[in-house]
Parts: C-alpha cells; sequence; structure tokens
C-alpha cells in the first residue's frame, strides 16, 4: 500500500523517509552509540534548502488566487523552519559533545520534522492543483446544464466551440493526473470515468442535433428526444461528478472500496 | 514547478544529513 499518494510526491520523500526510519532504528538499537561526526556542513545545507523553500512558498502564497492554499501553506512553511532550528541546535550540541543523547533527540525530531512539514506543503500544494482541474471539470458541468436549452443549430454550434476546448483541457488534465496517482483503484476509475466522458460526448452532441431537427418539423417526437438528450447530459454530469470525487481522495481507505 | 525543486533540494540535503548521522551509528549496530 503505498503512504504517499502521488508519484511526484512519493518521488521526492520516499527516499529521505527510509533514511530517517534507519536513523530511528539504529538510534534506539545502539542507545550508547558512536561518536556522532560534525554535522555543521549537511546542517547548514538543509538551512540553506530552507530559506530557498520558504523563499519560494511566501512568493507561490503571495502569488496564489486559491484562498485555501494561501490559509494552509504558512503553518506547513513554519513547520519546515522550526525543524530546521532542532536540527541546527542538535548541530551545536552535538559539536560540545558528541555523544550527547538529547542533541541525538533533537536531530531525529528535526529530520522527522522537516519531512512532516515538506509533506505538509507538498500536499497544500497538489491540493491545489486539483482544486484547479476541478475547476475545469466544473466549467464542463455548466454548459452540460445549458445542453437543454439549446434548441437551434446556431446555438448548437456555439455550444460545441464552448465545450470542446473545456473538455478537451478536463480530459488533458485528469489523464495526466490519473498517471500521476500511487493508487491503482484510484486510477482506474479515473481512467474508466474520462473514457465515458469521451465516447458520450459526441452521442450528446447528435442528440442535441437530432432534437432540434425533429423541433423544426413540429414533430411530437421531440419529448423523446429530449429526454435522450437529457440522460445523456446526465450520464456525463454524473461521470464528472464522480472524477471530482475520486480526485479530492488522498486516503487508502480500502473499506471505502468495499 | 520552482517549489517541487526546493522540496527535492531540503529532501536531499536532509537525507544526506541523516546518512552522515546514521553511519557513525551503525558502525555500532
Amino acid at each position: 500500500m503505498p503512504v504517499f499518494h502521488t508519484k511526484t510526491i512519493e518521488s521526492i520523500l520516499e527516499p529521505v523517509a527510509q533514511q530517517v526510519s534507519r536513523l530511528v532504528i539504529l538510534h534506539e538499537e545502539a542507545e550508547d552509540g558512536n561518536a556522532m561526526p560534525d554535522l555543521e556542513k549537511p546542517v547548514l545545507a538543509v538551512s540553506r534548502a530552507v530559506v530557498n523553500l520558504v523563499k519560494v512558498g511566501r512568493s507561490t502564497i503571495e502569488s496564489s488566487e486559491d484562498s485555501l492554499l494561501k490559509q494552509d501553506m504558512p503553518a506547513a512553511l513554519l513547520r519546515v523552519e522550526a525543524a530546521a532550528r532542532l536540527l541546527e541546535e542538535a548541530s551545536s550540541m552535538l559539536k560540545v559533545d558528541p555523544y550527547s543523547q538529547p542533541a541525538r533527540k533533537k536531530l531525529i525530531e528535526g529530520a522527522r520534522g522537516i519531512l512532516q512539514g515538506t509533506s505538509s506543503l507538498l500536499l497544500c500544494f497538489d491540493e491545489s492543483e486539483v482544486r484547479k482541474i476541478i475547476r475545469e471539470c466544473k466549467t464542463v458541468l455548466d454548459y452540460l446544464a445549458v445542453a437543454e436549452v439549446i434548441e437551434t443549430m446556431e446555438d448548437l454550434i456555439q455550444f460545441v466551440k464552448d465545450l470542446s476546448p473545456c473538455l478537451t483541457k478536463v480530459s488533458r488534465e485528469v489523464d495526466h493526473r490519473s498517471q500521476e496517482l500511487t493508487h491503482q483503484v484510484h486510477r482506474e476509475t479515473l481512467t474508466r470515468c474520462l473514457d465515458s466522458v469521451k465516447t458520450l460526448s459526441p452521442i450528446l452532441i447528435c442528440s442535441m442535433k437530432i432534437f432540434i431537427q425533429i423541433l423544426r418539423q413540429h414533430c411530437r417526437e421531440s419529448d423523446e428526444a429530449a429526454e435522450n438528450r437529457n440522460y445523456l447530459a446526465g450520464r456525463m454530469s454524473d461521470e464528472l461528478h464522480e472524477i471530482i470525487r475520486v480526485l479530492q481522495l488522498t486516503t487508502y481507505d480500502e473499506d471505502e472500496w468495499d | 514547478e520552482i517549489i517541487l525543486e526546493a522540496c527535492k533540494s531540503i529532501a536531499a540535503a536532509t537525507g544526506a544529513l541523516v546518512k552522515a548521522a546514521g553511519t557513525a551509528q551503525r558502525e555500532l549496530v
């Protein structure tokens, strides 16, 4: 079962998570331990990377229009900064006493804090990216809601012109997202729903065209044609709602899928 | 994205630090 829900987050955090776990085990197994080496340089490298992340993070917060990102990201940055301070303190303490137990504990706490803070930050950023895809999905849903008021060929042409680019964008972004997910069931659900949307869209347009033609001829069958069109628009909407639901899943609760 | 690159740098630096700290302990275990 994967721990991280996207391949990008996994590739960034998994190696360091393994290193930290290993250090914790080593620390527990060798409680007295050997003398710690001078960690000033590697700690300085972490501190520099943290300063850069905080700078980049603040710039992201300032330029973003996503209120949730603005709300959540500062706490993650503070967490990373606090963890870096713990590492600096540990390094200073180990310089004085390379066997210091409190320093070792600080070192582990700091490394864990960096891992957790970076993880929170990546999650904030990822959720914001997901919200962008969801906005695109909702735009398509808005267009689908308009399908039942289209009664002329001119309006249908405009409808297709409006819907096509949004649908292409949703298709590209959801496809990319599904490839990014580490959870196979989520990935397959996104692919299946997206395939349905892509299959249904030309059929919907065709049903709208048939409805308009029947309406023009003042035939009684227009009710049936409208029903068929509404059914197809409804099916597409259902698939898009399912895409939105799965896009927001980040947990691995298998019970949910039972 | 720049923020992903910044996170990668932190992860790499932390990994190197933890590895350096772990090496001394490993000798004892």
